[in-house]
């Protein structure tokens, strides 16, 4: 466990703790993409099955329990308890268009043709896209609410923090995986837009607008 | 360096 590492899950804590957070405090999906949390959904029970098959470490086991735990209170706030508020007109998103061809993928290029390891290549693939319904949300409403663009960047930089851990563990372990490096680069590019919005007008008191 | 059988990363 290396600081980028750490620093890493922190954020990707963070960004979830924001989100449940906004959701509870304002009693509101509003702004929220169903979609990209149903993706994350997916993401997390299909690369965590190892849980059942491997031991890596306390902290491991209760990030990837709160991770999966989390994800579905989410997708129940968004689809039940908090619907009336939920955006469905502007969270139109096809994800069948990024399951698809992320499902094909994994069958095709993994690093071993083994149910689980399918199913985590898949995984990773997915998480590196499963953002998408939620910035096209973004660009088709125009806006994001603060703490919604506090939650994107937190989101965002967890990734970008792992390919730093990836380069340390290179130089350092020896470690790497080019199916993990190659997703972790796609995830964070798709980011980059966003970033410089959240840096030039988050980060200066106003929200995000974007003209019509 | 070789993709690990056990993943302990998130």
């Amino acid at each position: 466990m290396n600081i980028f590492r750490l620093v890493g899950d922190m954020s990707h804590l963070l960004a979830i703790i924001i989100l449940l957070m906004k959701m509870w405090k304002s009693r509101s999906v509003a702004g929220i993409s169903g979609k990209s949390q149903i993706l994350f959904a997916i993401v997390f029970t299909t690369r965590y099955l190892d849980l059942f098959t491997s031991f890596v470490s306390i902290y491991n086991t209760s990030m990837k329990v709160f991770f999966i735990g989390t994800s579905y209170v989410t997708v129940y706030f968004i689809y039940q308890h908090f619907k009336p508020t939920y955006d469905s007109n502007h969270d139109t998103f096809r994800v069948e268009f990024l399951i698809v061809p992320v499902g094909g993928l994994a069958f095709l290029v993994n690093h071993e043709f083994s149910l689980l390891e399918i199913l985590w290549t898949f995984s990773i693939y997915l998480e590196s896209v499963a953002i998408l319904p939620q910035l096209f949300m973004v660009s088709k409403t125009g806006e994001a609410e603060s703490i919604t663009s506090h939650y994107l960047f937190a989101l965002g930089s967890y990734r970008a923090l792992y390919l730093l851990n990836w380069i340390y563990r290179y130089y350092f372990e020896g470690f790497f995986d080019l199916i993990a490096v190659v997703a972790g680069c796609v995830q964070t590019i798709l980011y980059c837009d966003f970033f410089y919005l959240y840096i030039t007008k988050v980060l200066k008191g106003k929200k995000i607008s974007l003209p019509a | 360096g070789e993709h690990e059988e056990t993943k302990d990363e998130l």
